[in-house]
This record gives structure tokens, sequence and C-alpha cells, in this order.
């Protein structure tokens, strides 16, 4: 563990808190695409799937734990929860993201490290994650104006995959062989489609103006 | 090692 994966795991963790104090507090879910928190709900249900098998660390079960519990949860709540359904921009948030799940679960079969049952779920939620946001980001764009918190929320979610960037550049250098170019490159490119985002939220900040999203 | 096999990270 390294204090770029840490603080990594932290703004994650920060991220799915800020989306939950966004729902429970507002009772409200407009500006969140479901679609995205069902993809996020895959990527770690498919990454997880050695929950109970492999044992790493406390630390470990328990994020993932919390990380599986969270978005089922969020998921859960958009779709039964009578107050927060409600507020869903179900006519906004019309991205087809059955066919990035098939396109990630093709792109599974064909580039993994080992072809078994658990590495080939473990790549296809490595995939998914790096394009997971493009829903919530489309949605962004379509709404116009973004609330703080959904601002916020979509920020940390940016920030946490950058810094395992860091992380994975850090073990790179320090561990003989440290190869997970899998990791590697789809975080880069999942941090890659957050660009557009982080320069608005940083020139909205900086203009300490509301976040536009160029439509 | 075995720390390669498994997927140590989140």
């Amino acid at each position: 563990m390294n204090i770029f994966r840490f603080a990594g795991d932290m703004t994650h963790l920060i991220s799915v808190l800020v989306l939950l104090l966004k729902i429970y507090a507002t009772k409200s879910c407009s500006g969140i695409s479901l679609k995205t928190q069902e993809l996020y709900a895959l990527v770690f249900l498919a990454r997880y799937l050695d929950l109970f098998t492999d044992f790493i660390s406390v630390y470990n079960t328990v994020m993932k734990i919390v990380f599986i519990m969270s978005s089922l949860s969020i998921v859960w709540c958009m779709r039964m929860h009578p107050m927060v359904r409600r507020s869903y921009d179900k006519e906004l948030d019309t991205f087809r993201h059955y066919f990035l799940i098939a396109g990630c679960l093709l792109g599974a079969l064909l580039v993994h490290e080992k072809f078994t049952f658990q590495e080939i779920f473990w790549a296809f939620s490595l995939y998914l994650e790096a394009v997971a946001i493009l829903p919530q980001l489309v949605l962004l764009q379509r709404s116009g104006n973004v609330d703080n918190l959904t601002g916020q929320y979509v920020f940390f979610l940016g920030a946490y995959r950058a810094l395992y960037i860091l992380n994975w550049i850090y073990r790179y250098f320090t561990e003989k062989h440290f190869g997970r170019w899998i990791s590697c490159i789809s975080g880069l490119v999942q941090t890659a489609l957050y660009g557009d985002f982080f320069y608005y939220y940083f020139i909205s900040w900086k203009n300490n103006a509301k976040l536009q999203l160029p439509a | 090692d075995s720390d390669d096999e498994q997927h140590d990270e989140l």
C-alpha cells in the first residue's frame, strides 16, 4: 500500500459518500445518471468475485464490501425509493449503456491476463469502469447546470483514478515485476474521459461561478 | 510471487 493508492481509495470513498449524502439529504437524484450507477454496481460485482476466496487484508475486504453495498443501495434508491425515483431524469438519461457492457465483455474475452473466469471478469470490470462515467457526463451536458454535490461527486470520482495512476507509476519504479498493463491503460482512458469536465470544473472554481458545461 | 497473481488493488 502506498500513499497514492490510499489517497485514491479515500477519494473514491468520498465520492460515494457525497453521492449518498446528496440522495439522502435532498431525497433527490436529479442530475445523477442511473445508468452510470448500474455500471458501477456491475464493475464492483465483477471485480470483487474474489471477496470470499482471497483474503488480502481487513482493509481490502471492508472496502470491497462498502463499495458493493453503497453502489447497490444507490441503484436501489434510484429505482425503488418513492421520493427519490420521482426526481430521476429518465428522459435525459438515455445513453445506451448496454453497448458499453457488451463491448467491455468482448474486450475482456480478447484481452486479459489469464483465460480464467475470475481474470476475464476482472479485465471486464476494468474496461467497464473506464467508460462507466459516460452516461453521467452526457447527462450533465444535457441538463446544463450542475448542482454542487453532483459536481463534487464527479470530480472526486475522476480524481481517485488520477491518484491510482500515480500509484501505478510508484509501483512500477519500486516493485521489480509490476506489470499490470490492463489496469494502467484502462485507468489512463478513464481519467482522460474526465479531461473536459476537470477543465470546466477548474474554470468554475477559479471564477467562483456555477459549473456550466457547454451543451 | 503470489502478490502478482492476486489483485491486491481495489
